[in-house]
């Protein structure tokens, strides 16, 4: 799975995911991606979330949008994504990892999986990691 | 208000040969989708560049690289969100279709509809006049490598298990 977000110079916020699933999936298998709210959501008053992980858990959770709740209640990209996460880990044994942006512009890439590579830009500064804690 | 683009290539365990692969293709896309930003264009127009650019880049899991389905096909799926408006766009079980964030564009722009699916998302494609690739033109020998791995009897369930990431 791959994904992005995006905050423009006017404020307006983006999202977009796009994956070929799951290894050996099912025939006809969709997952987290295709469904709003579970594969990627963006909200001008919220911010926007692309995640990706085990798809199933990610939709019993709804993650995206479950981030973007608590990013509407105060919370930072940083605290929303990993709160949501840990909620995926502990509810359903889902793990994944999240790129995520407020209306401010700041962003936050979290996973609970081993790795995830990412990669962020903004004020000509390009930030990246694999590994946890980079 | 200071533009921002944040990309990933997907959760799982990236094997070490191919962290490198890994770790440039994002920053390529991210480098991509930013020059949009800096143009004045949308974030829409950003993410769907950066989007593109990792489906184009067979380090990852979507477009070309796509991971194999049981009969050793490429099925996708793919969605767009604009914050502004709340408008969405989303296709899935997709096929011979390079860029499906392209498409999952189109549903938003072009259609009332915010998913379509399989045969009646390359029945759309066709009507917008998105060119259509053979589904082989999408299978690296890396995903082929994979899928056949874990067909086997005696497949690693830690190795399959890592395959279950979406």
């Amino acid at each position: 799975t791959v994904g992005a977000v995006a905050v423009d110079e006017d404020g307006n916020i983006a999202c977009a995911t796009s994956t070929g699933g799951m290894l050996n999936k099912m025939e006809g298998r969709v997952g987290d991606t295709a469904c709003i709210g579970c594969g990627g959501y963006a909200d001008n008053r919220a911010g926007a979330v692309s995640p990706t992980g085990h798809g199933e858990a990610i939709m019993k959770v709804t993650l995206a949008r479950l981030i973007l709740f608590h990013m509407a209640q105060g919370m930072s990209p940083e605290e929303a994504s990993d709160l949501g996460l840990a909620t995926m880990k502990e509810r359903v044994e889902g793990l994944g990892g999240v790129v995520t942006v407020d209306p401010q512009g700041r962003w936050a890439a979290r996973f609970t999986s081993t790795q995830m590579a990412w990669a962020a830009a903004q004020g000509g500064t390009l930030h990246f990691g694999v590994f946890s804690g980079e | 208000m200071l533009p921002v683009l944040v990309v990933h290539g997907g959760a799982g365990q990236i094997p070490k040969e191919r962290v490198e692969m890994a770790s440039a293709g994002v920053r390529a896309a991210a480098r991509a989708g930013y020059a949009v930003l800096q143009g004045g264009r949308s974030s829409m127009d950003a993410v769907v560049e950066a989007v593109t650019n990792l489906e184009n880049n067979p380090s990852f899991n979507a477009g070309y690289g796509s991971v194999l389905n049981v009969k050793g096909e490429v099925e996708m799926d793919a969605i767009v969100m604009d914050g502004r408006t709340l408008a969405s766009g989303a296709v899935s079980a997709v096929r011979n279709i390079a860029n499906p964030i392209q498409l999952a564009r189109l549903v938003m722009e072009q259609t009332s509809h915010l998913c379509l699916t399989a045969g009646g998302a390359g029945q759309f494609a066709r009507a917008m006049g998105m060119p259509e690739v053979p589904g082989d033109s999408l299978i690296t020998e890396y995903a082929r490598m994979r899928w056949k791995k874990n067909l086997a009897p005696n497949a690693n369930p830690v190795e399959s298990q890592m395959g279950k990431m979406g």
